[in-house]
């Protein structure tokens, strides 16, 4: 299973539709502080099910819509694709390419689309279950959030062994 | 179950040991589960040496030190489940050149396995990564993702020091 | 007494919006004590917003921008009570290049006022620090302290960047 | 009021009597992960009267006491004095130098002492009340902390701005 594009409209910063490309190995993302790099890591999180507005650093949920700046309006919707190559074999779906799309209203619910076609977050949730990109997922460390599972209490630490068994 | 599960730890800690060492340069480490309690419920418990130091409890690390063994922790996890895609946000920080190079050689050897996303303002990770993509805000408020090779990153997108001599 | 307490919030409150607005190059913040609450026991809300953006919430601030937002603060309460010497522990690793530039300016404006103790990875800091120590382990374990000129540090100390072209 | 040195005797990696001298303006302290400068912030807070382990990542205080290394034996006893100067007219003592002592031993009781004479905590407490240096003190911004100051919530943010009143 391979990540391909993530495609991000009207979530946070990116009032314009932006594709970032992936290939194999390390891709590194730069830039000044305040342009948007942790919002990419966020609409990654946020496609594959987050119900926490918090764990997106947002107050609410709507928080997460483009608010506008000096010169551009508010958007009235946020909507991010994930999708994911050679999957066959690996989760359970027709075909070789997996197109998970998460898509909000300021009224504050999502739909979810696998493939194009409305699918409940339940269902989003059971196609990763066994991938290690589930709810407690060590796969992706937060900014200044590295120093974190060696300082969780004991139970804490739990989840991560428990995404990984 | 509690089979899958302690098998899990098991793997996670002879990992951790392993990976600790070659992040450190030496020393040692080790996970524990809480004596005395079922391990469906036990905590984990996480000891780090090192090289040349006492075994001590976490909080007495360094804030670089407790980075480098959170980094070892979440590869050691990989280990037990690779997650297909993972995302680093900023892991980096903490660490003095000579850490960051030994973070780097122990990415590289999952690069083939796992597809990252690191998020960095640090030269030397940049220059050892596949791919670079820059996040800027042209117009202020609104993110823009652009590809780049080494030699296009501006210079503010990163923070200065120096390599050993 | 309820007094001092007031002239000393408004004291930081309008010190604050001043070197936020430096430390930004523009912008505005704000603090806030609690609506309807007794004075002497509020709570105290802070809101920023940078450049060209809207006025929001902290949290969905940036770590760099809420790293200078924090280090404006600071100067701000030392402007209400300067204190004879402070220690900054590495607060300007989440920082880029420009805002690194930014910090030592309004650092270099409190210098002839407060003796300042700054523990750094950036090569920056160090230059445009009075003086240098050097503390290594030349002996494991073994903390050494020596006073160091810019050109004597050895280069592991620093970490890797680059400064606007 | 200036302060003029740290002496480090037995106190976290310092097992040899260590010196630090501060001029005026900027003192950068450097070197790499885990070779002592938090330690030394730490050493400053500790002198001046740090009741809680823990703020000094410590779980009891005797963690605060050297030891040992793979081939240096356990110490029994810590003990950092700070020597202040120009202090007349600034702080209420005879003469123009200030020097505040604490010592512990494995035991875990502290013993303080200003001018080398046998005081109480409450009386280094009172002494520098009024200096900014206090408990809650914005003077001393810990690693990794920065953003505390801006993630606190409203109330305990408080503390700050009493301390500065
Ligand atoms: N709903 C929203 N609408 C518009 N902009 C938003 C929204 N939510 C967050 N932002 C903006 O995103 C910016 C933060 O972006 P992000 O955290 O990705 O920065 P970063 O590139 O990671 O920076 P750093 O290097 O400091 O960590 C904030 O300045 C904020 O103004
Ligand atoms: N009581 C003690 N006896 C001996 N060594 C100790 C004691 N307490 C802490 N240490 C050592 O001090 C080291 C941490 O030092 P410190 O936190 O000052 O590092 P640092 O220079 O700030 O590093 P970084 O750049 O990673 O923040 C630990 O490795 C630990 O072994
Ligand atoms: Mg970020
Ligand atoms: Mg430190």
């Amino acid at each position: 299973m391979r990540l391909r594009t993530i495609d991000i409209f009207g979530f946070k910063s990116f009032p314009h539709r932006t594709r970032v490309e992936f290939g194999p190995g390390v891709s590194a993302v730069v830039g000044p502080n305040g342009c948007g790099k942790s919002n990419v890591a966020d609409a990654f999180r946020w496609a594959l099910g987050e119900q926490s507005a918090k764990a997106l650093r947002g107050d609410v949920m709507e928080d997460l819509i483009f608010n506008g700046t000096a010169d551009t309006p508010p958007l009235s919707m946020a909507e991010v694709s994930i999708t994911f190559g050679d999957v066959s074999g690996y989760l359970p779906v027709d075909g070789d390419e997996l197109v998970v799309t998460r898509r909000m209203y300021r009224s504050g619910e999502s739909h979810y689309f696998v493939n194009r076609q409305p699918v409940r977050l339940k269902d989003v949730r059971d196609l990763f279950a066994d991938t290690g990109l589930g709810k407690a997922s060590y796969a992706v460390v937060e900014q200044g959030m590295v120093e974190s599972i060696v300082k969780a209490k004991a139970d804490e630490r739990r989840a991560f062994f428990e995404e990984a068994a | 179950s509690r089979e899958k599960f302690v098998a899990t730890f098991e793997l996670v800690r002879e990992e951790f040991q392993r990976i600790f060492r070659e992040a450190f340069g030496g020393g040692q480490a080790d996970l524990k589960l809480q004596a005395g309690a079922d391990p469906l419920d036990a905590g984990i418990y996480v000891y780090a040496q090192p090289p040349g130091k006492k075994m001590e409890h976490l909080s007495l690390l360094s804030g670089g030190e407790k980075a480098l063994a959170a980094i070892a922790l979440i590869f050691a996890l990989f280990n037990a489940r690779p997650a297909p895609f993972a995302i680093l946000d900023e892991v980096d920080a903490p660490l003095d050149e000579n850490n960051i190079g030994r973070f780097l050689k122990i990415l590289a050897r999952y690069r083939d396995a796992v597809q990252f996303m690191v998020i960095t303002h640090a030269r030397r990770t940049m220059e050892e990564s596949d791919a670079i993509y820059g996040v800027t805000m042209e117009r202020r408020g609104i993110s823009k993702v652009l590809s780049l090779k080494m030699q296009e990153v501006p210079l503010e997108f990163m923070e200065v020091a120096a390599a050993t001599p």
